[in-house]
């Protein structure tokens, strides 16, 4: 469903060069739950960010369903995003001025997938267990409500892919096994899942787990099923 | 050396009111090393603005070296904040125009400890393992070398009380050890440590563990030496 070819991608800064991907090749199928983990700074949020189609590699490839995502525009990168990707940020990117439930509404608008936003976000805000706090903009949140509110706003198209860098950071380890208990539900829907996390726990329920450093593939295990 | 009694901290949404914290009594000594955990929404972070001279409590008293600080002005709290306290947010709070090397500085501009700002700033850098990371601003680090960026803010001004909100939640398990070393080690120096925590390993280090669930001390465990 998507694929990553010989990718690369290099951040300038003055006339300095940072190698945040040095050629990733990673074919993720559909309906898989993949996790990547790896030390601090080897490139994590950079190759999700990649996958998800937030940004453009500086080298290699991005296939989207079979599509080379370099000849689309970036309208049509929006539109695939809005559609089909549900994006959990590592530092949540809510909107200050919204409560919780209005940020997780406002991911239906870009898309004409949901008959009726409101209840789903309430619904998706009650799994996420902040019904009694709905109201709260993201600073009368906690650390790990503000987490959950992303998660739930991630989930409000449908999305065909669930990418999400670092979900349980600031969750407790009750909350976390919840949270994990919902993805392996979802996947096994049918949602196509990466998770970038520290959580070893959380990484060793993937199908999958690709250690990356320094930018590279270091090692890829399969579980035996 | 620093004490909450009976503290209460209500949050009022509108009508409806938040009980963040339901009478907290707590003492912590000089050159202890405390660990905050409980379930996101717990009310760890507001503790911790508290103990932080951050906020004030709704009810009850903070004592910090003795002193009543209800009966201190904003400006005299301030300047104890910036001389004695060294605070690493949860969200890391970093100066998003200055470089991570000048947000370090910065925080020796609010007291007149440090007769070298420029160069402790990089031995600090150094230290948290960013020296090739200095000229970086905030939007150009992984999460992880952000939340360091932030812990070396929060030693800037050789506090004596280090409080840590969540320090580990972006780093590897490799990371997360090396700072419990330095945080170790500036402990058995003197520096009093309270660190709010979903990482057992860091918990489990400290020599008293405070169990937090809706707002209340649930529990206390001390380790036996
Ligand atoms: N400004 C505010 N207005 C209203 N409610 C608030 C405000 N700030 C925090 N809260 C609520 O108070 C409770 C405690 O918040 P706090 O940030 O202390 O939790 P926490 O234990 O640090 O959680 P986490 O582990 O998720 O960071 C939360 O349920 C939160 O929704
Ligand atoms: N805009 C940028 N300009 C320059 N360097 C950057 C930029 N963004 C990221 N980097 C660097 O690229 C490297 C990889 O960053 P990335 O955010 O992908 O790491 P990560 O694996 O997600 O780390 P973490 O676990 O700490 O979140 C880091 O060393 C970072 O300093
Ligand atoms: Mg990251
Ligand atoms: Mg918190």
């Amino acid at each position: 469903i998507i694929e990553l070819k010989e990718v690369h991608k290099i951040y300038k800064l003055g006339s300095v060069s940072v190698n945040a991907l040095n050629g990733i090749n990673l074919v993720i199928n559909k309906g898989e739950f993949i996790s990547i983990v790896g030390p601090s700074g080897s490139g994590k949020t950079t190759m999700l960010n990649l996958i998800g189609l937030l940004d453009r590699p500086t080298a290699g490839k991005v296939f989207f369903e079979s599509r080379d995502v370099s000849s689309l525009s970036d309208n049509e990168l929006s539109r695939l995003r809005a559609e089909k990707i549900g994006f959990v940020f590592q530092t949540f990117n809510l909107i200050p001025s919204l409560t919780a439930k209005e940020n997780v509404e406002l991911a239906a608008a870009f898309s004409n997938k949901v008959k009726d936003p409101e209840r789903k976000a309430e619904e998706l805000l009650e799994l996420m267990d902040l019904k009694s706090r709905m109201n709260h903009k993201p600073n009368q949140l906690s650390g790990g409500e503000q987490q959950r509110v992303a998660i739930a706003r991630a989930l409000m198209n449908d999305p065909l892919v669930l990418l999400a860098d670092e979900p349980t950071g600031n969750l407790d380890s009750k909350t976390s096994m919840e949270l994990l208990e919902i993805f392996k539900k979802l996947n096994s829907e049918g949602l196509t899942l990466v998770v970038v996390t520290h959580n070893l726990s959380i990484a060793n329920e993937a199908g999958r787990i690709i250690y990356l450093k320094d930018g590279r593939v270091e090692n890829e295990v399969k579980k035996g099923y």
